[in-house]
């Protein structure tokens, strides 16, 4: 409920809440991906 | 009593973390909504907007941008807003359940009724009943003289109760003259165009109500705002005013006229009076004050600031304020020297276009007028003003307690709550209405981006239970959703 | 723009957009900061200056459909201290991206252009100008 509600996705309906959820996952692990090939 | 009255005001900072979380809110929620917008534009969403069917070369009635806000952030949380109730707004209050299956677009009745402890309507000393002594003298009086006269003072005239009202109105105020008005918002919209013109300078407080910022742009009087209840810039102005006159010619203003609020609805801060006073006999400027949220509700004997602060009434040169909030009725009031009121009764905008006042909504206040002065043979009216001062300390006192950013002056009936991100305006609403208590809660643009609330209105007519069972949903809701935001241990500021 | 807190996360939405760009594998460190100002000044172009009006009813009767959102700010009074910091971040932006590539003259190029895309059009003498 916290995420939901700091992120304001409480407002949001399921499939944008999917959406955003996943890009930031896609977004993190390509950083850590990222972070990992560069160091 | 001017430097105690000025610690018990208090504006915590918004915590930084939490403002920078809520802008990052609004900027997701914006591109979310530029995504909504571009699906409903391609055709993959359909469009559950009004439409308007014009041909090609007609002005829409709104600029698509206008609506954005509307249509992608306002309705995804407007169950919690205009809640539709099923009974007079005392203190408790039945809100009918509205079910929508399509995120908002549409409510449909579930034919409940949620039966709620009132925190969010006006009713400062619990006169809005549809029992007791008020209501019976507003209904013998339908049957008396009907439900309205269906014209205007300037063409039927004036009824006699309306005259019994005003008398009693200018002696509860201890002031020459008053006159009243059927609407509070409409007493500021149409009679300050009727004090002020080309060639004045209105100085407004920053956050004064629409209505005194609608009447004043349409007065024609250069208008400039100073910051909130802040006598240095308020007088940095006064004197810019007066040095430098109208801007272009320099000539010296006609008149210039102060408009300050006497509680702010939105912060629970009251202006401070006496200095507002010595600086309008200083620069010989004219001092408007709209008592709408304190008249009846501050005061040891309930006559608003001018009571609280133990001025005398004609330091003021316009009383303004409404029979809403306290007197459980509808309508307003301008109250003063009598030469301004009768100046008011011949060119207020309001006697030529709105229908008098209607005969119960007269007599309701009239009734509860009598007996806040004590008029019914009965201190009532005394108890309900010691009920109310009580209830609200009480209720601050607790909240602060709680840890929770808790607005304004500790006197002010209206208790504003922090809850600055936009996701918890809705997640307080919900969460205390399931618990029985139906609040108001406040985003932008009636409020600034980072400073959501929800707004807590006490009345006389809540008892000390009613309170807690109020305290403990809010303690519980304050957990839940994450509202302890005070960075100061409490109790912090009690005195 | 005034309140607490809405300076501090424009320059973090600036961060994030470079981190978003600096995870992609493929993207090297001095594309990452062109892309980085080439897409913080476009935005910044059209949302401050192409924009007009704004996103919820206002009640002005209208009079803020005329002006862009850089005109609004402040009610038009001008070097107030937000319109100097939206000013100053693509100039800031434009020396960082200058540093990480190397003072290579392609991305210089690029940067400059949209540097001056962003920062012309808030200097006062274009206020009002279509």
């Amino acid at each position: 409920l916290q995420y939901l509600l700091n992120t304001a996705l409480y407002m949001l309906e399921p499939w944008e809440r999917l959406l955003f959820s996943t890009l930031l996952i896609g977004i993190l692990s390509t950083a850590i991906y990222s972070a990992f090939v560069f160091l | 009593g001017l430097a105690h009255s000025d610690s018990l005001e208090d504006f915590e900072e918004t915590p930084t973390w939490a403002a920078v979380i809520t802008v990052l809110g609004y900027a997701l929620l914006t591109a979310l909504g530029w995504l909504r917008d571009f699906l409903r534009n391609i055709g993959l969403e359909d469009k559950k907007t009004a439409q308007e069917p014009n041909p090609k070369d007609f002005v829409p009635l709104y600029q698509s941008y206008e609506c954005f806000y509307t249509r992608n952030l306002y309705t995804r949380i407007r169950d919690v807003f205009n809640q539709p109730i099923a009974s007079v707004a005392g203190a408790t209050v039945q809100v009918m359940e509205r079910l929508s299956t399509d995120f908002n677009w549409t409510f449909k009745f579930s034919g409940k009724k949620l039966p709620s402890i009132n925190l969010g309507s006006y009713n400062y000393l619990g006169f809005a009943e549809n029992y007791g002594p008020c209501s019976d003298q507003a209904t013998k009086s339908i049957e008396k003289y009907g439900i309205s006269s269906c014209s205007t003072r300037h063409e039927l005239g004036t009824q006699h109760y309306m005259k019994d009202l005003e008398s009693l109105m200018s002696e509860y105020l201890n002031v020459e003259d008053c006159i009243t008005f059927g609407m509070g918002f409409a007493t500021n919209a149409l009679n300050i165009p009727a004090l002020a013109g080309k060639g004045d300078l209105i100085l407004s407080d920053k956050l004064n109500h629409t209505s005194l910022i609608l009447g004043a742009r349409l007065s024609g009087a250069a208008v400039y705002t100073f910051n909130h209840n802040d006598i240095q810039d308020l007088e940095k102005r006064l004197r810019n005013a007066i040095i430098h006159g109208q801007p272009r010619t320099c000539r010296p203003w006609k008149k210039i006229l102060i408009i300050v609020e006497g509680v702010y609805s939105m912060e629970g801060s009251l202006c401070s009076l006496p200095k507002i006073i010595e600086l309008k006999k200083k620069y010989k400027a004219y001092l408007y004050v709209d008592e709408a949220h304190s008249i009846g509700a501050i005061g040891s004997r309930g006559r608003g600031v001018v009571d609280y602060w133990n001025v005398d009434p004609n330091d003021i040169d316009i009383h303004m304020g409404t029979f809403t909030k306290s007197f459980g009725s509808a309508g307003g009031y301008i109250a003063g020297k009598k030469s301004i009121i009768d100046h008011i009764r011949i060119y207020t905008h309001s006697g030529c276009y709105s229908t008098s006042m209607s005969a119960p909504i007269v007599f309701q206040i009239i009734s509860a007028l009598s007996i806040i002065m004590g008029r019914d043979g009965t201190n009532d009216g005394q108890k309900r003003i010691q009920q109310l001062a009580c209830n609200v300390r009480y209720f601050r006192r607790q909240l602060v307690d709680m840890g929770f950013i808790v607005y304004g002056n500790d006197n002010s009936p209206v208790v504003p709550v922090m809850i600055f991100m936009p996701a918890k305006i809705a997640a307080v609403n919900r969460e205390m209405l399931k618990r029985g208590c139906a609040v108001v809660t406040v985003g932008f643009p009636a409020t600034l981006l980072t400073e959501s609330r929800v707004r807590f209105c006490i009345s006389a007519g809540h008892t000390k239970e009613m309170l807690d069972h109020a305290l403990k949903a809010m303690d519980e809701v304050g957990d839940l959703v994450a509202l302890r935001y005070s960075k100061r241990n409490s109790p912090r500021r009690w005195h | 723009l005034n309140s607490r807190g809405v300076w501090l996360t424009y320059i973090i939405l600036v961060f994030v957009l470079h981190f978003i760009l600096l995870s992609i594998p493929t993207i090297t460190t001095p594309v990452a900061w062109t892309l980085t100002t080439t897409i913080h000044n476009v935005c910044s172009f059209y949302l401050f200056h192409l924009i007009k009006g704004a996103p919820w009813e206002t009640s002005d009767q209208g009079l803020a459909r005329r002006f862009t959102f850089w005109e609004q700010i402040d009610n038009g009074v001008q070097w107030t201290g937000t319109r100097k910091f939206l000013q100053i971040v693509p100039i800031v932006l434009f020396f960082i991206a200058s540093f990480y590539t190397k003072y290579d003259k392609t991305h210089f190029m690029i940067n400059m252009v949209t540097m001056l895309l962003a920062v012309i059009p808030k200097f006062p003498i274009f206020f009002g100008v279509r």
